[in-house]
């Protein structure tokens, strides 16, 4: 089984620590917070209260058996940096340390974090990305500056024709991925497939194009 | 302009409203402490000291003008359904509302929140996730059950090789959605394309069947 070591017990430790175990990994939760340890206590292999910031506490945890370790201390930036040093000291093999802020990221990735993560700057960025999606495009992935991915709705002027009919990468530079239909997934659809109402498209393209054939009924 | 309202200025609340006035919205952000208005106040268009579980205060912000309302507000739970009911009932269009735990979030859907998001547990999901990837496989989006999208990198035995002439599809279920080389990214490539070191291949297929294809050197 793979070990995990989550230190910090707010509400992305908790949920770290109890979807790894779920997912077959072994974990010991750390907190200094009592209440936070008997919270988790039984959805976890091993818990422990403990002030990471000590190095005799850090030192017996023995940090260099656990494939990953997080370190998921936030708001306080000193206790989140002391701890994440000291588990490099001790010889984690590989670090993942959560930042609060931009300037936090950076002294951590100083001290030696594998990979800095930003919960709420990440959300923030996806709910924005949303927010300014034209209207009838779900975003699903930025495969390159040029590149989107995103999905439609087929509109009522492709139903009943076939991609090879519809020209869609001539016309509008789509490059249909797939087509989600009910319960299936079509993927890399051949060009005599023919679309019907209802059918989600996962396209590779670009979103400007694709409202023009969004609206355009030839 | 977009208009936007922006209420609770923690972490995820800053960086929101900072990204939506980067992105072209005008944005009021409020928060109950003055510090935390004064960190945004010169980086959007509008800013408020208001605490927004006050019926007065929320009937004056005039919250029916605003395109997209976000309450920012977390741990306090009691000041987030409040502050959401209150936006509701004042005729908010649209309310996006951050929960700290399912239960705050099955509270918030039921006083009229349009949507709730998660960034701590979203954030924990993808890094168990990224655990748990079979090694030398970028996780990159759940396409559907059986489909997964991911990134890896040409092995040595697809070097010189046309994808014609590797089948992949054929031989390991995966189909090649692009192509990532240097700057350049190749969207659905066509069968002749020559696949050289370093490219990286966004797939859609199966895990395990990639790793096979990654260890068989035929
Ligand atoms: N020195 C320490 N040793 C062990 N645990 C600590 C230490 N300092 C803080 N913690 C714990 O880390 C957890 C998370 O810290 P904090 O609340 O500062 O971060 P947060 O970013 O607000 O968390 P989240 O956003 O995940 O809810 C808390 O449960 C806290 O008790
Ligand atoms: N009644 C209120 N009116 C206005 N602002 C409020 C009110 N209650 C709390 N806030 C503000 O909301 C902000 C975020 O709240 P809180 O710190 O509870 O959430 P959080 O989930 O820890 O934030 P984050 O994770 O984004 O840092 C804080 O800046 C706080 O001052």
């Amino acid at each position: 089984r793979r070990q995990f070591l989550v230190v910090g017990l707010g509400r992305f430790g908790v949920s770290l620590a109890v979807l790894l175990e779920e997912m077959g990994g072994e974990v010991l939760a750390v907190d200094h917070r009592e209440a936070a340890v008997t919270e988790v206590a039984d959805q976890v292999t091993h818990s422990l209260i403990a002030d990471t910031t000590e190095e005799r506490v850090v030192k017996d945890l023995g940090v260099e058996h656990f494939d990953e370790v997080v370190c998921a201390i936030g708001t306080n930036v000193e206790a989140s940096l002391m701890t994440t040093l000291l588990l490099r000291e001790f010889g984690a093999r590989f670090i993942v340390s959560k930042a609060s802020t931009e300037l936090h990221g950076r002294l951590l990735e100083k001290i030696g974090a594998d990979r800095v993560i930003y919960p709420e700057r990440d959300m923030a960025a996806r709910l924005a990305r949303d927010f300014f999606a034209p209207p009838g495009i779900e975003e699903l992935l930025d495969l390159s500056v040029q590149h989107k991915m995103f999905q439609i709705k087929a509109p009522v002027h492709f139903h009943e024709r076939s991609l090879a009919d519809l020209h869609l990468r001539a016309r509008f530079g789509m490059n249909i991925i797939a087509i989600r239909r009910g319960e299936n997934t079509i993927v890399s659809p051949p060009a005599q497939e023919i679309l019907h109402d209802g059918d989600g498209l996962v396209v590779v393209g670009d979103y400007d194009r694709a409202q023009e054939a969004l609206k355009n009924p030839e």
